[in-house]
């Protein structure tokens, strides 16, 4: 089973 | 203050249809550099990041930052009033409570004015690390529009992968599955056609093809497609705009826990 990740966990404060 | 001129109000239309099913509320980001663009739509999967660069402009004017917090579906309104082919210019004073929207017609004499009202949009600006993507598909965005429509009909999700045999979109629904793959081709007739695969490692990730779909609403905007994939991290599909502006979309992946 494959879960839709969220972009915060890839892209940072900048 | 700003001033924006742009020589058709279909630019500014077309990016703005392209981005309101994902977006509600934004901030335009101007500065002397141009009008920047950054926003996540409500579940934190999307992001769009636009910018159009002053040179699209003529003549572009922002001698200092100016924040202008837009409802998209109140501009679309206003948008609907301009011609295709209307110039549209864009001015705000410094600490703004309206933008105000002119449009001309080139062939007439008839001028148009609208002030929409400002919002206070305390937006969350996300860091996009540079990435040196392990693939990156050049494609007529025609053909990514039906793609992606086509395996929407059968799935919620797609899976890309990209060989040094090629790129292949596939999905598995209810109904059964469907794949399409396209190789390197080069089209002598019309380099529109053309699909080019840069490829230095083989990747294979899957997408929310809701989300694919929305983001070719683009498609009018540039008649090319260029998508960027590493393993495991967000998919980037970019669309050129002129003088160097762009429209970018970027998809978080599903992964297996």
């Amino acid at each position: 089973v494959k879960t839709q990740q969220m972009l915060g966990k890839f892209f940072g404060a900048p | 203050m700003l001033e924006a001129r742009l020589e058709q109000a279909n630019l500014l239309k077309k990016v703005v249809d392209s981005i309101t099913n994902l977006v509600q509320d934004c901030n335009f980001d101007c500065n002397d550099s141009g009008i920047a663009l950054q926003a996540m739509d409500n579940s934190h999967v999307a992001l769009v990041a636009m910018m159009l660069r002053s040179d699209a402009f003529s003549p572009f004017r922002c001698d200092r930052n100016i924040a202008l917090g837009i409802n998209l579906t109140s501009l679309t309104k206003v948008l609907r009033c301009a011609q295709n082919e209307d110039i549209l210019t864009l001015k705000a004073e410094d600490a703004p409570d309206v933008v105000n929207l002119v449009f001309e017609s080139a062939e007439s004499d008839r001028l148009s004015e609208y002030d929409i009202k400002l919002m206070d949009i305390d937006q969350e600006h996300l860091g996009i690390p540079d990435t040196e993507y392990a693939a990156s598909i050049t494609m007529p965005s025609a053909e990514f529009q039906r793609i992606t429509r086509d395996l929407l009909a059968l799935s919620e999700s797609v899976s890309i992968e990209c060989t040094k045999e090629g790129v292949k979109f596939s999905c598995q629904g209810d109904i059964g599955s469907g794949s399409v793959t396209l190789r390197s081709h080069t089209n002598v007739d019309n380099e529109d056609r053309n699909v080019s695969i840069d490829l230095s490692e083989p990747v294979s990730l899957m997408f929310s093809l809701k989300y694919l779909s929305n983001f070719c609403k683009a498609s009018g905007l540039s008649s090319r497609v260029k998508l960027s994939l590493s393993n495991e991290v967000p998919l980037l599909v970019e669309y050129a705009l002129p003088s160097n502006s762009f429209l970018r979309f970027y998809l978080a992946p599903k992964i297996g826990d």
